[in-house]
């Protein structure tokens, strides 16, 4: 069963990582 | 009929912090059975079930505007339920209970929000809406 998300701000890659914006 | 989950790219390695989420490594493909607005979304990757953050992933079928709501430049108001720190550059940093306007949810959790003249990044969980005027 799907348990209750983390409680804490999900991470982000840093920036050189992220996704290009569409 | 069968449930299709739509199939995301992880597009940055990822290493859990609890027990319930999941590691995820560069290229690897995930399959999402819940997209949570905090920007956690639950996914199944082989065997593995588990959180993961947004950010992470890139949808495999082209960008994903369509359920990206678009930016509110009048902003909808709401108040910080916890303070943040910005820890990258295009992040902002509030106290608790100071009135922000919301002007882009993002999917990935991490909402630009305008206090003054300042805008920036911030948890989306750690925000509430707030019944203010502008």
């Amino acid at each position: 069963s799907i348990k209750n998300p983390p409680q804490n701000p999900p991470p982000r890659p840093p920036p050189e990582m992220r996704r290009k914006p569409a | 009929g069968p449930i299709i989950l739509d199939t995301y790219r992880v597009i940055a390695d990822f290493e859990k912090t609890s027990k319930h989420e999941i590691n995820l490594h560069t290229g690897d493909f995930v399959e999402i059975v819940e997209k949570n607005e905090n920007g956690w979304w639950f996914c199944q990757c082989e065997s593995k079930r588990g959180w993961v953050p947004a950010s992470y992933l890139e949808p495999l079928d082209g960008p994903e505007e369509a359920e990206e709501p678009e930016p509110d430049y009048e902003g909808e108001m709401h108040v910080t339920t916890q303070a943040y720190e910005a820890e990258q550059e295009d992040e902002i940093s509030l106290e608790v209970g100071q009135t922000v306007e919301v002007i882009h949810k993002l999917l990935d959790g991490w909402w630009v929000v305008r206090k003054g003249e300042q805008t920036g990044h911030y948890p989306s969980m750690f925000l509430q809406k707030s019944d203010k005027k502008n």
